[in-house]
């Protein structure tokens, strides 16, 4: 007889930790060290404030790894530390807003593997802007339960006026093959990040990137869904929430991105719908009529992209030339586009020459919300795009000293796991990434045929 | 001010479905299929019982697509009914046991699916062995809380004495896109599962296999853990759930797979525990310290295949002779082997000529306890493996009609994503596949071998 049992959140991310990027000792040091530095830059960034982020590494006796990060960012309240950091599926990130951070997990699972390799909880200690005082706290997780465990809890008065986050784990996991990786991962969010503070220390490790620009992106709003993208669950969950008198025409202003009473009249009257009925009074129906109308009426406005933050061309063309070194670099910031109600933005760079290694194949660096992704490429939407070029119309020949940078910005990056290591090639999306390309490599083609022409006029 | 929020694992699985697999309408299609399906065989396999299944899908007005799957399994109980299919991270598959079901999610994305799509319940009818009555129940799931909730529930005699489940959801999917790999699919399965009797009906979708053997493969036994494979997070549980009076030899013995009282002192001594301590007074640095320990001991008994269940050389021949019709097959299937504490099993068969189409590639067809995996090739470890082989050394030259099949049978196979379509590359199985493709492969250097001979043979 089938025995059937209930798991909780916890219960499940622990038993199938590898999914979130947790699946051998070096891949869980470089996946703790993503998640905390990516906390840490949304701290800031999320807030309007250049982010200062400090990583240090110290190995321990026995094959124990103490990682701490800390930052300067908005910092967290000590009322939702114990669930920010000792509940699976809690956060602040939840909303239609680019940021890293988007299941509300990361740091859960940092945690958990501390905890199931060395029993040690997490050391918080957090201070929010203006505060007087600052909190520290030990946090491990009930993983049967899915709820904190605050082993220790201390108050310290905030004389320096200091604002920011530390959280510092131990883990068991083999530094020596996770070195290199953290190490690339660091100079690449460095290349998508030119306005950020950025000092890593461990050992064999030590990078300082004190930033290159003051000027940080716009920092994006959070913004309503778009009726493109919507579902029957999405609306019956909205109507239920509506007041009981709303219409539909003001259901839809009031709950969907860039519709306006003109623009949702015209809906209502192409889809078949009286604009005056009480939407509480739609059955599930009609609500599956709705639905399915909103996905196709062609007359809504894009998505706007508020909600967005691109690192725009100057800034991304700078951050490549940092780290980078190339002799000719050059970037794209898309128009915004959209899939299915999300809106999205693909910035690209294309660079040549001076350091970059020659190679058989373009260099591929992926970004998707300014988050360096290192493994997967295989299935990544950006290396389809890269592998069906044919380079030698934009005169490369291969080998060559060439770069290609793919940064996809959007309220939701459709990525294929809940590691965060490879986006799926979404038809909108692979046609945006590729468009970028080319236009950066016609660029390269005008610079190399300048390069060759200098190169003859010199023979003469 | 961040504004933070707490998701249940259905609002989860809902917001990241395409994480799942449900990433556009075609493949929303597949998956549903998949996971109707393999739910289906399970609950036949399991129970030592031949698999009956009959799957139906039918074309309704406004791209409607509804799915049926029926069969002649266990059955599943009414009081588990709701929760099976309403409660997203329930199940009876969590349990160290081969079978295609691991994670207690699959029906519950399909069930989310097509609320999402169309607002409609699942229909579920269930009778268990010897039942004398039938339940057909509707259910849907209330996202927000994950709970189920039964829409109609009825009760009927069980006149014809039947046994078994039928499964019939409404989604809006993209089946003109999706039928081809729903085929694929299909004789796919029949060819890991020649045992079976499996029927698809549909537009433009007829396959009818009947079993070409009778013979099941042995049904796999629950088992316990492998010490290889603890954490402390694992230790720490079971410590608290052992009896108090437990010596750290009873503990072992009684938690532990392949455990008896010598290895467990043996291992105590080695460790430099007392194995007569009170386990429940380890303080949880002995426990991190023991945890390490029996990582470590290397002297372990193999873990048991009895919690597996491999098909065998002979049924997988039979299989891939069935539905590929090849000139020569042959297979292997490796001695048990483990990773991190899980048994394991690969079976290879390498296939030539006859109706194996002519390609610049070997053709290659990934299994993983039984379920065929279509997608993600790009990062799959049959795959990396398939591709570094220089297939020259077997006498192989391309195009040529090559398929090569590989099935890994595990208590936990590392598949990357619950979507279920790629297998990580632990080495100790990258290694075993790696061995039973040359295997093979040698077995075919001979047979082309011996048809060269042959053709030289004639010509004279
Ligand atoms: N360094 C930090 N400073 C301020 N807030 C933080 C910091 N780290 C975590 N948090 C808060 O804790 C929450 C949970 O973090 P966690 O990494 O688990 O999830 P997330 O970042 O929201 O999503 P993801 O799982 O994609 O990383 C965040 O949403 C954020 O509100
Ligand atoms: N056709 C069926 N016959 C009998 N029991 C079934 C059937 N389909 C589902 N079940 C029961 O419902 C449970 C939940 O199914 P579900 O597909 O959600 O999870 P799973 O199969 O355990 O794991 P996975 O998410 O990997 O598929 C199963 O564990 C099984 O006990
Ligand atoms: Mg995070
Ligand atoms: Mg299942």
């Amino acid at each position: 007889m089938e025995r059937f049992r209930q798991l909780s959140p916890s219960e499940f991310f622990y038993r199938n930790r590898e999914i979130a990027g947790f699946s051998n000792p070096a891949r869980a040091v470089y996946q703790t060290i993503r998640e905390l530095v990516e906390n840490a830059l949304d701290a800031a960034e999320t807030h309007g404030l250049l982010p200062e982020v400090r990583l240090n590494v110290e190995l321990e006796a026995d094959g124990k790894v103490r990682i701490r990060v800390e930052d300067e960012g908005v910092g967290i309240s000590p009322l939702e530390m114990p669930n920010a950091f000792g509940r699976v599926l809690y956060g602040s990130k939840y909303v239609l807003r680019q940021s890293r951070g988007v299941f509300g997990l990361g740091v859960k699972m940092a945690v958990l593997y501390a905890q199931l390799t060395t029993g040690q909880p997490v050391k918080v200690r957090s201070s929010v802007r203006r505060a007087s005082f600052v909190y520290e706290a030990e946090i491990a997780i009930d993983v049967e339960r899915n709820l904190p465990i605050v082993k220790r809890l201390e108050v310290e008065r905030n004389e320096s006026r200091w604002h920011g986050t530390v959280v510092e784990l131990v883990i068991r996991g083999d530094w020596s093959q996770a070195r290199g990786r953290v190490e690339e991962y660091i100079k690449r969010t460095a290349m998508i990040a030119p306005y950020a503070n950025i000092f890593a220390y461990g050992p064999q490790l030590l990078l300082e990137f004190n930033r290159s620009s003051t000027k940080l992106p716009p920092t994006p709003a959070v913004g309503k869904p778009h009726p493109r993208g919507v579902d029957v669950e999405l609306l019956r969950k909205l109507i239920e929430e509506a007041n009981k008198n709303s219409t539909l025409e003001e259901f839809l202003t009031e709950n969907f991105d860039g519709v306006g009473p003109i623009t949702a009249r015209k809906f209502c009257e192409w889809a078949g719908f009286d604009a005056n009925k009480k939407v509480r009074s739609l059955t599930i129906d009609e609500i599956e009529t709705l639905a399915v109308k909103m996905q196709a009426f062609e007359g809504w406005r894009r998505p706007k992209p508020s909600t967005l933050s691109p690192l725009g061309e100057e800034l991304l063309a700078k951050g490549v030339k940092e780290v980078l070194k190339p002799d000719f670099v050059t970037a794209v910031s898309r128009p915004p586009s959209s899939y299915a109600g999300h809106p999205f933005i693909v910035e690209v760079a294309v660079a040549y020459g001076g350091g970059i290694p020659l190679s058989e194949e373009p260099l591929l660096y992926r970004f998707a919300n300014r988050i360096p992704l290192l493994y997967d490429e295989g299935v990544d939407v950006s290396m389809k795009v890269v592998k069906r070029i044919d380079w030698s119309v934009y005169k490369v020949k291969f080998p060559s000293q060439l770069a290609v940078v793919t940064h996809v910005c959007s309220t939701k990056v459709p990525f294929k796991g809940v590691g965060k290591e490879a986006v799926a090639d979404v038809p909108e999306l692979e046609s945006e990434i590729e468009a970028g390309i080319r236009e950066c490599s016609r660029r390269l083609r005008s610079y190399l045929s300048r390069m060759e022409k200098l190169m003859e006029a010199r023979k003469w």
